[in-house]
């Protein structure tokens, strides 16, 4: 009874469908939840590739989606069908009590619903991504989620979204367009952070000179994400989970990183509670123990003397060497050649970062304080929003700017693109 | 079985029973311009008109014929050539195009006039 009742609500105008506006043009309508289930039907497996290599395929299809949205994607194979929000499947023919025939081996390889489901000639030969014959699967799952999602056809060179099959190198992404067409329909990535840093790395040239690079981490709850600036985006395939990129540290919700870096000092430290773990850079794992053998971690009040737990955030000023530690509505600035806090500290943030527009300040409870080898400047980060702190740079070209001044704020989604959670099913893929 | 001689089946070749129908004439070019919303004709997202008078024809024809062929990078003749025959053979999604604009352009396109569907 399902499908022919189906059939005949596809035939009738669609309710809460796509809309016209005063023009009378169409406007693409678009999932209004963040977490869609989907499902590859039992009933229609493909013929050429394990169910486990065909779900694989699809999970990873998703999770490219999620990586650029705010949408998450779950495989559910309990609920209801009609609970499932996008259902897959391959057919041949006359398939799946879809009223849209498939043509047989060539031309047409798939379709998908608006805000439905994907079907897939099974008389096409679809292969997994380490193939480099047949027709890509994950490349047309790619595609036709991107159908499911409200996105058309374009001619755009590059673009996923291309009506004809095109062979891609194994390592296709959505590009910035794509990112850009999807964003329009489901918004940017949004949330706070816990951490950001700038890791440096000390490499040897082949003349044996000494270059130093850096790359940029932000961390959330338990992932991370590399981002790469040059490309406005994060690294493909993140986030990836803290447990397996950063051994030893607490795995979740940290506070703060500092990065002491002088002539003769290079000491990184992670802080979370009234705890703090030295990172060796070197074996890619945390200290167990220091030069005189006491282990790690230890007490930020012991280390830090003066400095209160826990922390909100803190970052290390190069210049000034000190490093400043927030919380709530103060900031401590602690020597770290004299290990000490400054005599002048605490101050209310307000008032060692000033606002330069009147009332347009984080105030208190900052989420992140980073400084970024990128932009030469620390930011301050609250919710969605940033606030520059004025450089030297700032300085130089506008003397009245007050020093340490804070900029009015703008969105973080902005200015470092689409760092995307993702489903945490599929964390590990 | 299908035949194939590779482990991985990379070489597996289907009956030509399961063969689609290549556009080899202006008749199924025409289905192929009004199936994929090339046409002014309207293109329902639902099952394949049997109709030929579904098809467009004349003016209607070329110019849906020259849409697609700016959109494919090809000389807009609006006459079904060997390169725009070519073109519509190509492996493709089972989705209607967007309606391109008059001029080519390489923006993306405005939302189509032809409504993806709704959902089954």
């Amino acid at each position: 009874r399902a499908r022919p009742k189906r059939f005949l609500q596809m035939l009738l105008p669609r309710l809460g469908g796509q809309q016209e506006d005063s023009s009378g043009r169409r406007a693409i309508q678009a999932f209004s939840k963040k977490t869609l289930t989907w499902r590859l039907v039992s009933e229609a497996y493909s013929s050429q590739l394990s169910v486990e290599e065909q779900r694989y395929i699809f999970r990873l299809a998703f999770r490219m989606w999620s990586e650029v949205t705010p949408l998450n994607f779950r495989e559910d194979l309990t609920a209801p069908g009609t609970a499932v929000d996008i259902k897959l499947g391959f057919g041949r023919g006359r398939h799946l009590g879809c009223p849209r025939v498939f043509d047989g081996s060539g031309q047409e390889f798939a379709h998908a619903w608006h805000l439905g489901d994907i079907h897939f000639d099974d008389d096409e030969h679809f292969t997994p991504p380490t193939s480099d014959t047949g027709i890509s699967l994950l490349q047309v799952a790619v595609h036709e989620i991107g159908h499911a999602l409200g996105l058309s056809h374009t001619y755009r060179m590059g673009s996923i979204m291309q009506p004809n099959y095109i062979p891609q190198e194994p390592a296709f992404e959505l590009d910035w367009s794509d990112r850009k067409a999807v964003q329009k329909l489901y918004g940017s990535c949004e949330g706070s952070f816990d951490v950001a840093f700038d890791w440096i790395r000390k490499e040897r040239n082949r003349y044996g000179e000494v270059r130093v690079r850096f790359s940029t981490y932000f961390f959330r709850k338990s992932w991370y994400w590399l981002y790469e600036n040059r490309n406005n985006r994060t690294r493909y395939g993140d986030p990836l989970q803290i447990l397996t990129g950063w051994r030893g540290i607490p795995t979740q919700n940290l506070d703060a990183f500092v990065h002491i870096w002088t002539w003769t000092r290079d000491e990184r430290y992670f802080f979370k509670g009234n705890q703090y773990w030295r990172y060796d850079s070197d074996k890619d794992q945390a200290h167990t123990e220091d030069e005189q053998g006491r282990s790690y971690p230890k007490l930020i009040s012991e280390g830090f003397p003066g400095i209160p737990s826990p922390l909100d955030t803190a970052f290390y000023d190069r210049r000034q060497q000190l490093i400043y530690f927030f919380k709530e509505s103060s900031v401590f600035a602690f020597d770290v050649n004299r290990n000490q806090v400054l005599n002048s500290y605490p101050l209310k943030i307000t008032e060692a970062f000033p606002a330069i527009t009147p009332q347009n300040h984080p105030f208190s409870s900052i989420d992140l304080a980073y400084y970024s080898y990128a932009h030469n400047s620390v930011f301050f980060f609250k919710g969605n929003a940033y606030w520059k702190v004025v450089s030297d740079k700032d300085k130089q070209q506008n003397s009245r700017l007050p020093s340490n001044g804070v900029f009015p704020k703008k969105s973080t989604s902005g200015k470092w693109f689409d760092i995307c959670d993702v489903h945490p099913s599929t964390l590990n893929m | 079985e299908k035949l194939f001689h590779s482990r991985d089946r990379s070489d597996l070749e289907p009956s030509p029973l399961h063969w689609a129908k290549p556009i080899t004439n202006l008749h199924s070019a025409q289905r192929f311009l009004s199936r994929y919303g090339w046409s002014e004709v309207s293109s329902a997202w639902g099952p394949i008109p049997k109709e030929s008078s579904e098809a467009p024809t004349g003016t209607t024809l070329a110019e849906a014929m020259r849409r697609f062929q700016r959109a494919n990078a090809l000389p807009a003749s609006g006459k079904l050539d060997v390169a725009t025959l070519a073109a519509m053979n190509r492996p493709r999604c089972g989705v209607p195009d967007t309606r391109m604009p008059l001029q080519a352009t390489l923006t993306t396109p405005p939302a189509p006039r032809t409504p993806l569907g709704p959902r089954p």
